[in-house]
């Protein structure tokens, strides 16, 4: 081998101009013919698939939600009283925290970087413009504009699709109501009191709003944090929170949906006028019928369809507040990856904000339809949303769905007037924490 | 983290940012 190696005479020729170019002209058919082309599934509905430069790839084979989690424990672990000043501080100095509108000030109340992540501002910290839309968070505006053919501008010359950002009624899903629970997990149920539907734990409680016999937990279920205590308000498909009285909503896996609104026999709470003054406040109409109540994504004649894309920096206030009033219907969870979304990435991920785990709130305000989307990444890849304490993102242990497939929960219990959750402007809805 | 919002409004709405503009929770982001 090695005389061989050294032996054998080297000859160089060079390869035909014409040849070469030739390739050079497939390459070039080939990943503009690949880029153009869509991915669909037997319904019609685009699939979402990596695309980029290898550098998005190689981020791409990254176990990126198993570091995000991990991300999140090493950072909820408690730190010395000692270090959380002076840990904070600097932490606050690399990202530009302003540490004077926190609340508390006091930096060793905060117990982990996670804690501080998750801070408050204090009261008057963020005026409130007199303004129809007002900016949900502390951040950079990415993109904004309108959206045209159902697609939403991601950077310019790439767009995404509008549907797989708040996802669609798939075929066999069916509307929330006048659906039966089906047989085989009514079975899981009655055995375990929690179910375990299609990779989703239910709390018996949550999932039917009634009062099931006491009975120990099954191994791997979760432990419900609050009982659904008995009071005249106690209505099927409501979970009502004992400490902050917020309802929660039933949780339906795609095409397993379950009923939660209000049966017209039950009597309406005294929340009804409440509700009704903040329907006249919003300039909508309480008791809508049903085809207006649910969100629906053709515009009005006169209307257009917006958009605007804000990014939080690692240094912002991560709590995300009601950039307008508005009532949220529905909201649909989409587990997904964990990508950054530094602008740096935007510019290279195609379709980044629909392969990211990311929560869509659909509703309607004065104009029409009205959606929110918080988008995870890996440093946070948690969304939290307070009215909706079922909500658990960026949970491990499972194989993660295909792209694009969701778990819908369904408002219209939380008000009987706006079959819906009522926020007003600036009104704090939740926050992203780290992990 | 990042928060896309997508609304309908009519078509006389007017953003009141730039891209890449700073912004913090309850400032102006359009008007009708």
């Amino acid at each position: 081998l090695l005389s061989t190696w050294r032996e054998t005479p080297t000859q160089w020729y060079p390869l035909p101009v014409a040849l070469g170019a030739l390739l050079l002209i497939v390459i070039q058919y080939r990943r503009r013919v690949l880029e153009k082309e869509v991915h669909v599934d037997e319904g019609g509905h685009e699939v979402v698939r990596l695309k980029g430069p290898w550098t998005v790839h190689v981020l791409g084979a990254l176990p990126l939600r198993n570091l995000s989690r991990l991300w999140g424990y090493l950072n909820s672990l408690e730190l010395p009283i000692w270090l959380r000043p002076a840990g904070f501080r600097l932490y606050a100095w690399i990202f530009g925290c302003n540490l004077s509108e926190m609340d508390p000030e006091d930096l060793t109340q905060y117990a982990s970087l996670g804690d501080f992540f998750y801070r408050k501002l204090k009261n008057g910290a963020r005026p409130v413009a007199d303004s129809i839309l007002v900016s949900p968070a502390d951040g950079k505006i990415l993109h904004f504009g309108t959206i045209r053919n159902g697609r939403v501008e991601q950077i310019k010359g790439s767009t995404y699709s509008l549907d797989a950002l708040l996802g669609v009624e798939r075929p066999g899903s069916s509307q929330p109501t006048d659906v039966e629970f089906p047989k085989r997990d009514m079975d899981e149920v009655n055995d375990r009191h929690f179910a375990d539907i299609n990779g989703i734990e239910y709390s018996l409680h949550q999932l039917l709003g009634t009062h099931a016999p006491p009975s120990p937990t099954a191994s791997g279920t979760t432990t419900p944090t609050h009982e659904t205590p008995s009071t005249p308000n106690s209505q099927p498909g409501v979970h009502r929170d004992m400490e902050d009285n917020v309802p929660t909503p039933v949780a339906r896996k795609h095409g397993e949906q379950i009923d939660a609104s209000v049966p017209s026999d039950v009597s309406l709470p005294e929340q009804v006028s409440h509700d009704a003054e903040v329907a006249a406040e919003m300039g909508m109409r309480p008791f809508l019928d049903r085809a207006q109540r649910r969100p629906s994504m053709s515009v009005k004649p006169g209307n257009a369809l917006y958009f605007v894309v804000i990014y939080l920096a690692p240094g912002d206030y991560h709590r995300f507040h009601s950039p307008a009033a508005w009532v949220v219907e529905k909201r649909r969870h989409f587990v997904g990856d964990l990508f950054s979304v530094s602008p740096w990435m935007v510019r290279r991920l195609e379709n980044l904000f629909v392969l990211n785990e990311r929560v869509a709130l659909l509703g309607r305000w004065r104009y029409g339809f009205f959606g929110m989307v918080p988008v995870g990444a890996t440093n946070v890849g948690s969304i939290k949303i307070n009215f909706d304490q079922a909500l658990r993102t960026n949970v491990g242990s499972r194989k993660p769905p295909p792209t694009g497939t969701f778990t819908e929960a369904v408002y219209a219990a939380a008000s009987p007037v706006l079959r819906g959750q009522p926020l007003t402007k600036a009104q704090e809805i939740g926050g992203f924490c780290l992990g | 983290s990042t928060i896309v919002l997508v609304f309908e409004a009519p078509k006389d709405f007017e953003f009141a940012v730039n891209t890449g503009q700073k912004i913090k929770v309850g400032e102006a982001l359009g008007d009708v």
